[in-house]
């Protein structure tokens, strides 16, 4: 029999991927948390299931303008990266050579790429607080996004994103961010509501 | 310690092989 739905990296990422590109607002990338329990210590967790990283052109132009990362700071993006592009291509550098690991990492390459290694612990973060709340949290504005009791979304705001929305969804917590500021639309929450229903094996 | 997982690991693929084809569209950074 087929695996379940949320199983399936594809289908999920095809769903944030729709999400995204499909919005009227401008969402720079969109994260699926996913839940389990830890076996052995019955620790409620939030992971990584997967995430859609849109970006947007103007980030590098903005980043330079508003908020320029330290050398020191570019360099260590840079590095990291260098070892993550070898990492996947099994550290030969593929067919020919990736040029693009040597540009500048923006603000929000960065945090999507940090996020990569988060996880959540029983409620605790913003989409820790969504999932157990059972309740999503919409976050629009530097000012509130420097308010709110989560370390991640103090650190979204100082890598220039202005609005955070979780969104609890079947077997975890959707998460979406953006460099501008959006205010809850009940559009995309329906939307969120029928892309994400992980009952169903076809992507609407 | 070079040992992904494997959602993070197809993630990252994703957004890297992304990344280099919006930098090559974008061209040479000034």
């Amino acid at each position: 029999p087929p695996a379940p739905a949320y199983f399936n990296q594809e289908t999920l990422q095809q769903r944030l991927l729709t999400l995204i590109e499909g919005a009227r607002e401008t969402w720079t990338y969109a994260i699926f948390w996913q839940s389990s329990v830890d076996v052995a210590s019955g620790v409620s967790l939030l992971g990584w299931g997967d995430g859609y990283y849109k970006g947007c052109e103007e980030d590098k132009r903005k980043q330079k303008t508003t908020n320029p990362a330290t050398a020191a700071e570019q360099e260590h993006r840079k590095r990291v990266l260098r070892e993550l592009n070898s990492l996947i291509s099994g550290g030969a550098g593929g067919s020919s050579p990736d040029e693009t690991v040597e540009e500048e990492v923006t603000d929000t390459e960065w945090f999507f790429l940090v996020s990569m290694t988060q996880s959540f612990v029983n409620g605790a973060g913003l989409p820790g607080q969504a999932f157990f709340a059972d309740a999503p949290n919409w976050i629009a504005g530097a000012d509130r996004l420097a308010l709110a009791p989560c370390d991640r979304a103090r650190q979204a705001r100082e890598l220039g994103l202005q609005t955070m929305v979780c969104v609890p969804v079947g077997t975890g917590v959707l998460e979406l961010g953006s460099t501008d500021v959006i205010y809850q639309s009940l559009e995309l929450m329906n939307k969120i509501r029928v892309l994400f229903n992980f009952n169903s094996f076809e992507i609407p | 310690n070079g040992d992904l997982p494997m959602a993070r690991k197809k993630s990252l693929q994703r957004f890297l092989e992304k990344r280099k084809e919006r930098l090559t569209a974008l061209g040479p950074y000034q």
